[in-house]
């Protein structure tokens, strides 16, 4: 398995490499890479020798081979299927609306919420909310890959035991409870409070310097 | 500078220190935080020399100690006031309602948007939607650290222009448009996308094995 850090520039790698071959751009340099991105040159030399693309010296490396490799290595040559556990309330709206996740092969397929008052009602462009409920069947139904929960705490342990029946592989934990990997289910919990604590730093080196 | 991923890794530490504080907990082994975490118990050990705090070999670490010396790391010692803009929005409402930020030292003391329907109404408990307009008022007279940017990517240029103008220190931004930071302001930029395809990579490497 390899590191989440270098999972994580291999996406940032990905979105730049998707921006310069929309702009036509066929080569790029490790020292491109490296700048435009703010990421250490040495680092980034490592990286690429990892993926396993050779540039050649003086040349560069191709950006759609180095593209197609990421998107090869991080599972992406086929559409993932996401549902939104809490589609109704504001964090579930928002991520069901956003268009970004459609841009990276990412594709809001189900949405879920246990308000009787927004089940059935839809979420335009996207779909029908349904019933938690339901959660099982649909995931088995429409081959969901990930759910993205975005409930409140006080139920988040409830979905959790609804989302280990359903078959599902993969979770994204927005609530501020930390949700345990299984044997079969790869958990991911988000806290954007982590953000603001590396800005907070950064903040506080250049407060000290 | 301690790269980002160290810096990340302090936040997970954090979290789980103010949960064992919370219990009672005086003592905890690098091996307890390696495991508990899912992290590597040499990167744990690596990261506790950095912080310099001396366990005694069989004894642990002081959980208090440990605690207060990453809350000095990350600048928490004091609280950090942010501002919402695009508070009126569903992702902007969410951030402002989330009660995770105040208890690790976020205070939510301003709030922005520029649909005059939302202007001078109350999210309950937090506070009132301000113009953006007012933005470089509010920044200084309220001390405003942090701004949160949660506006359509067709606002976030504007928007952009205005901060620098305020004389805040850093941003976060959850626009899908990269944001760099400038001289004096500290841009973090966040894609929940990132998120995903690391579950995604996740996925590959469990379907390949
Ligand atoms: N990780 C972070 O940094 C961060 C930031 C903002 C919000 N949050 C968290 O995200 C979650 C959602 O926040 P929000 O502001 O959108 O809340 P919200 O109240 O607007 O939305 C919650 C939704 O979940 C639904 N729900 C409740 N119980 C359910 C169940 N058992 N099954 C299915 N749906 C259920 C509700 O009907 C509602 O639509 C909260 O846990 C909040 O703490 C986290
Ligand atoms: N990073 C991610 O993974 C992710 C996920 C979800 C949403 N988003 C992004 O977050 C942003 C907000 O999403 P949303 O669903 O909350 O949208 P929304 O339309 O619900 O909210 C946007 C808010 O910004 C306000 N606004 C517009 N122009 C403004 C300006 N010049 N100054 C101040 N306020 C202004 C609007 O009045 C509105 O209240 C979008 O850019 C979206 O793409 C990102």
């Amino acid at each position: 398995q390899t590191p989440q850090a270098t999972i994580k520039r291999m996406s940032i790698y990905l979105r730049y490499l998707n921006g310069l071959d929309n702009d036509g751009i066929k080569l790029v340099s490790s020292n491109d890479l490296a700048i435009k991105l703010g990421l250490n040159s040495a680092q980034v030399r490592k990286d690429l020798t990892y993926l396993g693309e050779l540039g050649r010296r003086g040349v560069g490396y191709s950006v759609k081979k180095l593209r197609d490799h990421i998107v090869k290595i991080l599972g992406l040559k086929t559409i993932r299927k996401i549902g939104i556990i809490g589609a109704a309330g504001r964090l579930g709206t928002a991520l069901a609306m956003y268009s970004g996740f459609e841009k990276r092969n990412f594709k809001v397929s189900a949405l879920f919420d246990s308000n009787s008052a927004s089940i059935g009602s839809e979420l335009p462009g996207i779909g029908i909310i349904e019933s938690i409920e339901e959660l099982e069947n649909i995931v088995r139904e429409r081959g969901i890959e990930i759910l993205v929960v975005c409930v409140p705490v006080s139920s988040v342990k409830s979905v959790f035991e609804k989302i280990k029946k359903s078959g599902v592989k993969a979770v994204l934990n927005f609530a501020p409870f930390k949700l345990i990997s299984t044997d079969d289910i790869c958990v991911q919990n988000v806290d954007f409070t982590t953000e603001l604590e590396a800005l907070s730093y950064k903040l506080r080196v250049s407060e000290t310097e």
